[in-house]
């Protein structure tokens, strides 16, 4: 009962080990190195960006796996969302004191 | 390097300067404008 | 050039006999470190990313300079979060020293060096009581604290030497030293020891072989500078200090708005400091800035230089 469950695991541990050195990288190469066939292999890779575990995205065209950045991008962003509420507020209260 | 993807990345990068840029503007004006009240209320203050 | 290099057993010795900074707490005012300290140092800081890491110099005096001929590091890190941590590395030290002495090194450790990455240099609580027992049991002996955060995002080294008052002595009131930023979190710990030590003027040195081996490096130098870019190196730290100076803006905000609602009657110099505090976050987000338009500026003219295509003569 629980042989898919676990083949699933080990396989999701192996493949995230696999792909870290990486921010690109080619599906028939994953499914070589998994000795798991190509659709499995994209089935679990959209597992683990679904959810959230891998960050990127599948090029279906090139077979091609694209890590992306986006977590720093979002630190940056949160960042800068955060300088400008408080510049607004800021704002708010220099005008009322003018 | 004459790519859509690299343009994409590098005004992506021009764009969030110019917003910090813009952003770093305000604040020097709020400032000023902070330290104008300030020098206001000192010049007439009626204590 | 290289007589800098040349150690007297003489005069350091009568140095060491007369041991004139137990009577003059300033005494010391310069520092003068060698290009092969300040690389190694310098990548040694770089190298432990965002964790404190630390080593030792050697050289001597001369005077009231203290000279840097080399350094090394300590298998340890971390200075910020233990209480001693160079506690740890004794043996090494004393191994290393007497090693070097073996070897034909006759210089003796006159300081220890860490880092603060993304902080500044300054010196923190720990740091402080670290130093006054070094200045206790080791004198001659100074601190100095590097940045290599900020000296990547700079585009200089950021480095600052320090030596700690005696305890219980009042330091005459000294001119305001450059401004840096401090982050919200560390501004308290800066706050309360920054008058217990003196900064000390920082200059370099370099041997003949340095000059002819940094030429040799020149091309490298430039291939490095112009494939890099700090402004996608250094995402993390730039987006702390704005997380930061947003956090600074809001205590800033919060005193404001106090002070118009409930009508309290602030001190002059209470007043004062309001204001400066708006002040210095501006010049910190102007610093933020300069550093940004500088990383753009750079990709900017790489890509009009190298992505142009050519027109035909």
């Amino acid at each position: 009962n629980y042989i898919e469950d676990l083949l699933k695991n080990i396989r999701t541990q192996v493949l995230l080990k696999l792909i870290k050195p990486y921010t690109r990288i080619r599906l028939p190469f994953i499914s070589e190195e998994l000795n798991v066939p190509e659709r499995d292999v994209e089935q679990l890779l959209v597992s683990l960006i679904l959810d959230n575990r891998v960050n990127g995205h599948i090029d279906q065209v090139n077979r091609l796996l694209e890590r992306g950045d986006r977590s720093k991008g979002m630190k940056k962003y949160a960042a800068i969302d955060k300088w400008n509420t408080q510049l607004r507020s800021l704002y708010q209260t220099i005008s009322n004191r003018v | 390097i004459e790519s859509e993807k690299f343009q994409d990345d590098f005004l992506m990068e021009f764009n969030d300067t110019l917003l910090i840029t813009y952003l770093a503007m305000f604040t020097n004006c709020s400032s000023t404008m902070n330290e104008l009240v300030d020098k206001f209320n000192t010049t007439y203050d009626r204590h | 050039v290289d007589l800098i290099y040349f150690y007297d057993e003489a005069t350091q010795s009568k140095m060491q006999q007369e041991k004139p900074w137990t009577n003059d707490p300033h005494f010391f005012r310069r520092v003068k470190i060698s290009a092969l300290a300040l690389l190694k140092m310098v990548v040694h800081a770089r190298s432990g990313g965002t964790i404190e890491v630390m080593g030792v110099m050697q050289g001597k005096t001369d005077g009231d300079t203290f000279i840097v001929m080399d350094a090394f590091a300590l298998p340890v890190e971390g200075t910020e979060t233990r209480v001693n941590a160079q506690a740890d590395a004794y043996e090494y030290m004393v191994d290393y020293s007497q090693t070097n002495k073996q070897a034909g090194r006759p210089e003796n450790v006159v300081g220890w060096y860490h880092s603060h990455p993304g902080y500044g240099c300054w010196l923190s609580g720990i740091d402080v009581s670290t130093q006054m027992l070094n200045q206790q049991y080791q004198d001659p002996f100074f601190a100095l604290v590097i940045d290599p955060t900020r000296t990547v995002s700079a585009g200089k080294v950021d480095i600052g030497a320090f030596r700690t008052y005696p305890q219980g002595y009042k330091p005459p009131d000294e001119p305001v030293s450059e401004y840096q930023t401090i982050p919200l979190n560390k501004i308290e710990d800066f706050g309360v020891h920054c008058k217990q030590y003196y900064a000390l003027d920082i200059t370099y040195f370099k041997s003949s072989l340095d000059c002819h081996l940094l030429d040799l490096l020149w091309n490298k130098y430039w291939v490095n500078t112009l494939s890099s870019s700090p402004l996608l190196g250094n995402r993390d730290y730039v987006a702390g200090q704005i997380s930061d100076l947003a956090e600074k803006l809001e205590q800033v905000e919060n005193q404001l708005a106090h002070t118009r609602l409930g009508f309290l009657v602030m001190s002059s110099q209470k007043k004062k400091d309001e204001e400066s505090q708006l002040a210095k976050i501006t010049r910190d987000s102007s610093k933020i800035t300069v550093e940004q338009v500088h990383g753009l500026m750079s990709q900017v003219i790489k890509d009009i230089l190298f992505n142009s295509p050519l027109k035909p003569t």
